[in-house]
This record gives structure tokens, C-alpha cells and sequence, in this order.
């Protein structure tokens, strides 16, 4: 998808920094 | 039948009790028992001083201690619910808590707009969305030109900010995620679902007598 068909907080979204769940990995 | 009797000193400072953790959220005492475990791997990564400071949650979150990231410095410090610098193991669980996919649409919905309210005004302004998309250009490969960062806020921004005045108020906020659900993916964890299987352990440091489900 290109990013200019998304919408900014669907881009934001997509931050490694907002991705909790490599927290669980081990 | 479950009985818990609590066992005393056991407990750092700053460790609560996992039956009363489990009464306040949506965790079961063996799943509080077993954030206890990922708690005290991240909390001692760099000081085993039972707190998880900013510079372990972004070990743990990047697997690098250096990485400078806007939204891991947001999460960090919503997660430090009592503004002391570090989060302890209450903090922990009770914001992992609105991660859980059992928790109630509406916390998720308010977390969301408190993690993009940077300045925590109760309005998500335009300037800060522009703050946050340069931020993930950074972190990322993506390059946009200035016009289409502008494109992609004008474009947000007549979808989102329904009375036009620049900003994005909490029933604005409301009424935009509830037309965009997949904007809400971030705030679910499936991986809380099988927290006490991703770290067993919990068992043998179990501080009830007897574990109820």
C-alpha cells in the first residue's frame, strides 16, 4: 500500500516503538 | 475451591500483591505471577533494582539501548502512571492490562489518544501528528517529501476533525477509530493470552498457596 493512501495514524502505527509485543520475546 | 494465602517477605520493594493485582484487571493470578517473570528479566537487564527505567524498556523493546524512539518514550511514560522516572511491577501490569484483548474498546480508545496527545493537552493537534510522522521517517526507511506529509495531514485531518478547528478532540477521536478499527491493532497483545506458557516459571516462584484460574 502506498503510504500516501494511508491515513497519518495508520502510518504512525506502524512504529517499531509501538510494537509492545517484542517485549515478550525472550 | 481456590484459597489464597499470601506469603509475606517475599516481596521487593514496590511488588504488589498478585491477588489484588488480579482483582483490578483482567488477569488471572497465575498470568500476574507470570508478568512477574518477563517484569524481573527487564526490570534487572541493567540494574537489578526490582524498576524498569527507560533505558530497560527500550533494551527490551528494541533490543537496543541506544535507539532513541518518540512512541517508545511515550509508552514508557504513560506506563509510569505515578511520574517517578521508572515503571514498578503495579504500573506494569495495570498498563499492560489495557493490552489485553479482553479489555474494554474504551480504555484502548483512551490510551490511543493519550499516547498521540504528546503535549497532553486533551487535543491531538495537527502539528503534533506532523511531529510523529517525522518521527517514523526517521526510524524508517520511508522518505516523503514535505508536500506529501502535508497531503497525508490535510487528507487525516478532514476525515478525523469533524467541527475543522485544527484538532482532534477525544469525541472526534472516538468517532474516527470507530470508522478506522484497524488503528486500535497496536493496543491488543494476543501474546497476554499466553503469558503464564511464554514464561512457566512463574510456578516455582508462586507466592499463593493455591492458584485459581
Amino acid at each position: 500500500v502506498a503510504p500516501v493512501t494511508m491515513n497519518a495514524f495508520e502510518l504512525i502505527s506502524t512504529s517499531q516503538g509501538l510494537n509492545l509485543s517484542t517485549l515478550f520475546e525472550k | 475451591m481456590g484459597c489464597f494465602h499470601s506469603k509475606v517477605a517475599r516481596q521487593p520493594p514496590g511488588h504488589e500483591d498478585p491477588v489484588v493485582l488480579a482483582s483490578q484487571t483482567a488477569f488471572s493470578v497465575s498470568e500476574v505471577e507470570a508478568l512477574y517473570e518477563l517484569f524481573k528479566m527487564i526490570s534487572s537487564s541493567v540494574v537489578d533494582d526490582g524498576l524498569i527505567s527507560k533505558e530497560e524498556f527500550q533494551l527490551a523493546l528494541f533490543k537496543n539501548r541506544k535507539k532513541e524512539n518518540l512512541f517508545a518514550n511515550r509508552i514508557f511514560d504513560l506506563f509510569d502512571v505515578k511520574q517517578k522516572g521508572v515503571i514498578d511491577f503495579g504500573d506494569f501490569v495495570r498498563s499492560l492490562n489495557v493490552f489485553h484483548p479482553n479489555a474494554p474498546q474504551e480504555d484502548k480508545i483512551n490510551f490511543a489518544f493519550k499516547l498521540y496527545d504528546l503535549d497532553s493537552t486533551g487535543f491531538i493537534e495537527r502539528q503534533e501528528v506532523k511531529q510523529m510522522l517525522i518521527a517514523l521517517l526517521c526510524e524508517s526507511e520511508m522518505k516523503l517529501a514535505d508536500e506529501t506529509i502535508e497531503i497525508i495531514l490535510d487528507k487525516t485531518f478532514i476525515e478525523a476533525d469533524v467541527d475543522q478547528d485544527g484538532k482532534i478532540d477525544k469525541s472526534e477521536w472516538q468517532n474516527f477509530v470507530s470508522r478506522n478499527p484497524s488503528l486500535l491493532k497496536i493496543m491488543t497483545l494476543p501474546y497476554l493470552r499466553d503469558i503464564t506458557t511464554t514464561f512457566p516459571s512463574f510456578v516455582f516462584n508462586s507466592e499463593v498457596d493455591e492458584i485459581a484460574t
